[in-house]
């Protein structure tokens, strides 16, 4: 699977 | 947003105040592991060094205060206000048997090898087992307080929802992260003993017994 990094999590 | 994650933020933000207040109104930290609350401060402290340089939401921006300002007046309470109370004897984890490992692993296994990134993923590894001393704490004294059995439950269910939060992403989004993941399900393997004990010995009514 692709990864998509945005750190929209706590 | 999903309903896995708020609801798992929410039972974050309870279990954070949960102690916060316990400690705050009974005056006494007794029973709670100062060493677990400097993880945690340290957790969201290189987690959230983004609140510096990008802004998400008004949500995302609120919370991470909250837990490093919670965090922080914690670890106060336990360690000066609070002092007299704390049971140092019990709370005798090597937390250095934590960081050092997690800080090796962190900078061995990442997204990227970036300062802020390698220190997001330090935090993840060390959120994983930053409970540990407050467990290993609990099993020597052999009991904890009703009101501290909450606020692990809560602790532990908020990593348990980001797992369900993870698979709802996967599935609607194709967002994953397999080091977020990873820990998680370490982190949340890590409570299933404390969960077994909190659900079956219904122990609402007296102490938390091994």
């Amino acid at each position: 699977g692709h990864l998509i990094k945005h750190k929209d999590e706590l | 947003m999903n309903v896995f994650r708020l609801t798992g933020d929410l039972s974050h933000l309870a279990a954070i105040i949960i102690l916060l207040l316990k400690i705050w109104k009974s005056r006494s930290c007794a029973g709670i592991s100062g060493k677990s609350q400097i993880l945690f401060a340290i957790v969201f402290t290189t987690r959230y060094l983004d609140l510096l340089t990008s802004f998400i939401s008004l949500y995302n921006t609120c919370m991470k205060v909250i837990y490093i300002g919670c965090a922080y007046a914690t670890v106060y309470l336990i360690y000066a206000k609070f002092r007299a109370t704390y049971d140092g004897n019990h709370d005798s984890f090597r937390v250095e048997f934590l960081v050092v490992p997690v800080g090796g692993l962190s900078v061995l296994i990442n997204h990227d090898f970036s300062p802020l990134e390698i220190l997001w993923t330090f935090s993840i590894y060390l959120e994983s087992v930053a409970i540990l001393p407050q467990l290993f704490m609990i099993s020597k004294t052999g009991e904890a307080e009703t009101i501290t059995t909450h606020y692990l439950f809560c602790l532990g269910l908020y990593r348990a929802l980001y797992l369900f939060n993870w698979i709802w992403r996967f599935y609607f989004e194709g967002f994953f992260d397999m080091i977020a993941i990873v820990a998680g399900v370490v982190q949340t393997v890590l409570y299933c003993d404390f969960f077994y004990l909190y659900v079956t010995k219904g122990w609402f009514s007296r102490p938390y017994r091994l």
